[in-house]
This record gives C-alpha cells, sequence and structure tokens, in this order.
C-alpha cells in the first residue's frame, strides 16, 4: 500500500487522488481552495487546506517519505516551477508533475521533476495512433511503455507459423492470443504451429516501440 | 490517409489536429478564436474560423465525409452537445468528443458521440495503475474461459528457468510478466532463459482449469 500526496486538486489532481484512495491507497490531498478540500474529504486519507508555496507546512506533513507526490497546480507556471523547487529541496524521491506545455515539461524537468504528466498531449497521441494504424483495432495500454494491442496480421506475415516468425525474438513481441477472422472467438495462447491466414487478428504483447515494428511497410 | 476534422483548438485539439498532420493525414482544423486557427496553420491541411454551433458552414465543408471528426469546445456542456447533437444529425460516422466531467461524458454518449475522451481522468487512470503496479495487468478478459492472473512461482519451478518448465506445451500457459518480488516493477515477456526464484511473482496466460494446475500441490 502506498502513501501517495496530491497538491492540486483541479480534473486531475481530483481524479488522481480518488482514484489511489479506491486503489488502498494512503492519500492526503491538499489544495488552496477550502470547496476542493471539502469534495475530496471521503475520497482520501486527510485532506488539507494550505498554499504549497509555502514551505514549512509542506515539510511539517512529513512529504519526503511518501512514496510519491503529484503536483497539479493548473496552468501557473511560476506556482508549478516554485513548489517543484520546494518539493525537491525536502528531499521528495517521486515527484510527477503535471505540465500544460511543452516548454512548462522541460522546465520541471530541469527542476527536478521525476515524472511529467501531459493529459492533453497525452490523449491526443493515444487518439491518434488508434485511429491511424491502419490494423490497430484496439489497445490496452500496461505500464508506461508496453501495450496489448489487437494487430491484423500483416500481409507480409500470411502463410507462415508463429515459431516460423519468431516474434519473440526478432521484436520482443507475443502472441498472446488470435481471432480468426470477425465472427470467431479469441483463442488464447496459440499453438506455435499457427499458420496465419488473411484476416486473422492477433492479439500482440510487447513494448510500444516494437509493436509499432509490425506495422503494414 | 485518413481524413480528420478537429473542432475546438484548446491542448486537446491542438495537439491532436498538428499529430494527425505530423503523421501524414488531411487535417481540417477549426475553431471561433482567430488567433487558434493561426496558431495551426502550418500544422494542418486546412484552417477554417467558424463558429461550430452554426448548422449550415459545418454542412457547407462535407464534414460528414470525414473519417473522424474530434470535439473538443471545453468546459461548456452546452456547446459540445449542441454541436454532438448537429454532427450526428449531418451524419458524422466517428465522432470523438473530449468531456470534462463523468455526466458530460454520459450525456455525450447518449447524444451519439462513438468515443469519449477525458484526458485528465484517463491520465489519473494510468498513473494510478502505474503506481501501484501490482494490480495492473489483473483485469484483461480474453475469451470466455481464460484468465490473465498473478501466481506466486510454486516451490517445484524454483531453480528452472522458463524454457526447461515448458509451461506452454505442458500446460497451454503463458508467462507474460514477472515480478521478482513486491516492490520490483513487472518484466514483460520475460526471456526463456529467465530462472525463477523464491518470491517470483508471474503473471500466467490459460484456460483457467491449466490455471488451476500450477496452484502448490
Ligand atoms: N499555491 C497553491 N497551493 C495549493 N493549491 C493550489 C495553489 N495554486 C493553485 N492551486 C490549486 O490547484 C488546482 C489547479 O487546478 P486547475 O483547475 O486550476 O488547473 P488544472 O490543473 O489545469 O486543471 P485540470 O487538472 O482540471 O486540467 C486548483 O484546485 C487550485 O485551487
Ligand atoms: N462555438 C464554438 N465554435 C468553435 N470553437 C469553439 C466554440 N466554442 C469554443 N470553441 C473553442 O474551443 C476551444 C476549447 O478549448 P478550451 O481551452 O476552452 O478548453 P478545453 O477543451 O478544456 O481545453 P484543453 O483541451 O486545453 O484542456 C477553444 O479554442 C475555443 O475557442
Amino acid at each position: 500500500m502506498a502513501q501517495v500526496a496530491v497538491i492540486g486538486l483541479g480534473r486531475f489532481g481530483f481524479h488522481a487522488a480518488s482514484l489511489f484512495h479506491e486503489a488502498g491507497h494512503e492519500v492526503l490531498a491538499i489544495d488552496i481552495d477550502p470547496g476542493r478540500v471539502q469534495r475530496i474529504r471521503d475520497h482520501s486519507t486527510q485532506a488539507v487546506v494550505l498554499d504549497a508555496r509555502e514551505v514549512e507546512p509542506l515539510g511539517a506533513l512529513s512529504i519526503p517519505d511518501f512514496d510519491a507526490v503529484i503536483l497539479s497546480l493548473g496552468t501557473r507556471v511560476d506556482a508549478s516551477a516554485l513548489v517543484t523547487l520546494h518539493l525537491k529541496d525536502l528531499g521528495v524521491r517521486r515527484l510527477i508533475v503535471k505540465a500544460t506545455s511543452a516548454d512548462h515539461a522541460r522546465l520541471l524537468e530541469k527542476i527536478g521533476a521525476s515524472e511529467i504528466v501531459f493529459p492533453e498531449r497525452d490523449a491526443a497521441e493515444r487518439l491518434v495512433r488508434r485511429l491511424s494504424d491502419v490494423n490497430l483495432i484496439d489497445f490496452i495500454p500496461l505500464g508506461e511503455d508496453h501495450s496489448l494491442r489487437q494487430v491484423t496480421a500483416p500481409r507480409r506475415f500470411l502463410g507462415k507459423s508463429l515459431v516460423e516468425l519468431r516474434l519473440r525474438n526478432r521484436f520482443g513481441l507475443q502472441v498472446v492470443g488470435i481471432r480468426h477472422g470477425e465472427k470467431a472467438t479469441v483463442r488464447v495462447n496459440p499453438g506455435p504451429e499457427t499458420v496465419l491466414q488473411e484476416g486473422d487478428v492477433l492479439f500482440v504483447l510487447g513494448r510500444d516501440g516494437d509493436l509499432d515494428r509490425l506495422k503494414e511497410e
């Protein structure tokens, strides 16, 4: 069970706090706005009204001991930059900061943010990937850079068996299921001798970069 | 190459438009604000200033012929609801709408949005999943009687490598991930030479009946 602090309860911060809470983690939720703190009270372990730019109150909450601190103070670059600086000074180990532009992200990284989240850009990227991959029917993200994707068998693989294609050795990919056409049920863990036919849909697990190499050339 | 229209050039819309453009698709970018339309001009095929609530101008742009229309008009529920309605009337096939709350999302779905994007909530969900890793892979449904389970490596497997254990041939099971103890991150698609140690947690995919055979005897 992790101990997480969320500073800034806009839409991203609010959802992060309540989802962590729902997942059984210990959540300290912080915001300068009493209304937002009140709304998170039933969805967090502890909810505090304070101005995150003040160093002492943050220090008093033993924030450095937390497994992760999430900072999402909105578009005010000065506030997020300042608080990031203070949190690094306090010794926060894992600091995840929400950025609102590419420059904002770069600035925060320089100051010491461990991870940047840019929800609007990330969502746009995933949408473009979803819509523009000719073969991509659906994908489930796993962790930072892996996914489980449904991919129509590329033309250059047809007529070959899974063991022949050596996807694991060549691409680091595993075929965990095959559906032979739209109407069929998924065959999980297809045997290595399975020969790919036109219209087969593969459920492939691997790194996003490696999965991209499956696209039609 | 897809033909995509993006209506509303806030951060999500702007990134969606420019990323589609970068990916080689034809992009029509629309916004009521001339400044935003100007900024997208070099990152789109065509950029138009108009109020999306007006039905005729939208119809005149042959928007129904597009492969997808992305609508991200911000927090004004009335505007997005109205434009969603008009776009469905016009016969838009694939309408992706950005929502700013759960209620907003449900409303848009009722009116006919094909897909809802909720960047802040989606990003918060992914973050929680990433940080509480243990639960991450737990909920992938594949077929009627298959599951993906986390199983502590049985004693009789310790000291053996995955290829030695031949789980696929013997049990019809695939090990799609390993976590070496509570604190570690999940290693996806571990190599066949991986030797199982005490405390390893295996993410195993297969038929429920076969997974049961993995339990300690
Ligand atoms: N100095 C501060 N100390 C604590 N909280 C602050 C401070 N400044 C701003 N906040 C809070 O941070 C939150 C920022 O959310 P806001 O809605 O402004 O933007 P956002 O992060 O872009 O939103 P969203 O996550 O909805 O996209 C607000 O709840 C605000 O009250
Ligand atoms: N009736 C309308 N017709 C066309 N464009 C509109 C209309 N109403 C609002 N817009 C545009 O939609 C965009 C909405 O973006 P805004 O920044 O307000 O919110 P948002 O979608 O929540 O932003 P973000 O994607 O940055 O989170 C603005 O560029 C605005 O000019």
